[in-house]
């Protein structure tokens, strides 16, 4: 995947990070300090259509074959997005209402890449 | 719908400017970890335990704890829960220990292991025979009774660890665990730490959520 950066318009992943102590989270969140909310933007030519990352079902490899063929008889092109590939849990440690203390792993909460479908 | 000059974000021939929509993000980032968290709103703290209390009980659950919460079967949702005691009504010989879980853990939780961790500080050279009363609530009319009960021999001052049966399961559905520290004499108890600010007794519960049953499309 690509990290966003530059002027580059291309399918690439957005770091974005929310500081609790911002938002006034910080109090009933211990741990982390903050929520990587990476997202994925930007274009998706066809050429690229298909790169490295895409997710690796055989069914999407043939939807995305058939999209490509397509999309080659129109003239427009595109109709690719640019979408995670890759994601992580977010591991929290928080206080619930009862001031108890509870620990867990929230699956795919954060983007680690992102590449065009 | 991010206002984008696409038809969406992740399209062909989006672009996006981050610090003009920050404040949108921002709300969209709440919202999400509120909803995977199935909460409403954020908590709002009435108690919170004191940092010495929650640094010593991570401490201890780090030496124990299974190494990460996402060795298990995907689909169920996993907790772990510290709950600190309130030191209840005490005799002169027995400490009542009282743990109040949230309500909306109750329902469809399923508890897989729950150790209670409590200090202890005897005479030098001392070895007690403490007895661990579990009670939970009757069904039918809240009062009190004993589920099962627990002989520690309790050879040295420090950390002591009980591991509870399936009472748990019980008490967790009830959001309510009583629990009972009868050493058996006298002079021990007048010995024993509870309730400093590093030395609060908790129980630590590993649960899960029973998730709705799940149609996988292949």
């Amino acid at each position: 995947g690509i990290d966003c950066q530059g002027v580059s318009r291309m399918c690439c992943r957005q770091e974005f990070f929310v500081d609790f102590r911002e938002i006034g989270w910080q109090d009933w969140i211990i741990q982390p300090e903050g929520y990587a909310m990476n997202f994925c933007t930007g274009q998706c030519p066809l050429h690229v259509a298909g790169m490295p990352g895409i997710s690796s079902s055989f069914h999407t490899a043939v939807l995305n074959l058939l999209k490509a063929n397509a999309a080659a008889g129109t003239a427009a092109g595109g109709g690719s997005c640019c979408v995670p590939t890759s994601r992580r849990p977010l591991s929290l440690l928080y206080y619930d209402r009862d001031s108890n203390i509870v620990k867990t792993d929230i699956p795919d909460m954060v983007v680690e890449a992102c590449g065009c479908s | 719908n991010l206002k984008t000059d696409g038809p969406c974000p992740a399209c062909w021939g989006a672009t996006f400017d981050l610090e003009s929509q920050r404040e949108l993000l921002l709300d969209l980032a709440k919202k999400s970890i509120l909803d995977k968290l199935h909460l409403r709103q954020r908590p709002t703290l009435s108690q919170p335990v004191s940092r010495g209390a929650l640094k010593t009980a991570l401490q201890r659950l780090r030496g124990s704890r299974r190494e990460t919460l996402l060795d298990h079967d995907q689909r169920q949702e996993e907790y772990e829960i510290i709950s600190f005691a309130d030191t209840g009504l005490s005799g002169s010989n027995q400490t009542r220990l009282e743990f109040h879980f949230s309500g909306r853990m109750a329902a469809g939780v399923k508890v897989q292991q729950t150790r209670f961790m409590f200090f202890v500080q005897f005479p030098l050279n001392a070895t007690r025979t403490m007895n661990i009363r579990v009670l939970v609530l009757r069904p039918y009319d809240a009062n009190l009774t004993l589920t099962s009960q627990h002989v520690l021999q309790v050879d040295a001052s420090g950390w002591h660890q009980l591991l509870l049966g399936p009472e748990a399961q019980a008490a967790y559905s009830q959001g309510h665990l009583t629990l009972e520290l009868v050493p058996e004499s006298q002079a021990a108890h007048s010995s024993l730490i509870l309730g400093g600010l590093s030395h609060r007794p908790f129980v630590a519960a590993q649960v899960r959520v029973e998730g709705k049953h799940r149609v996988h499309r292949r």
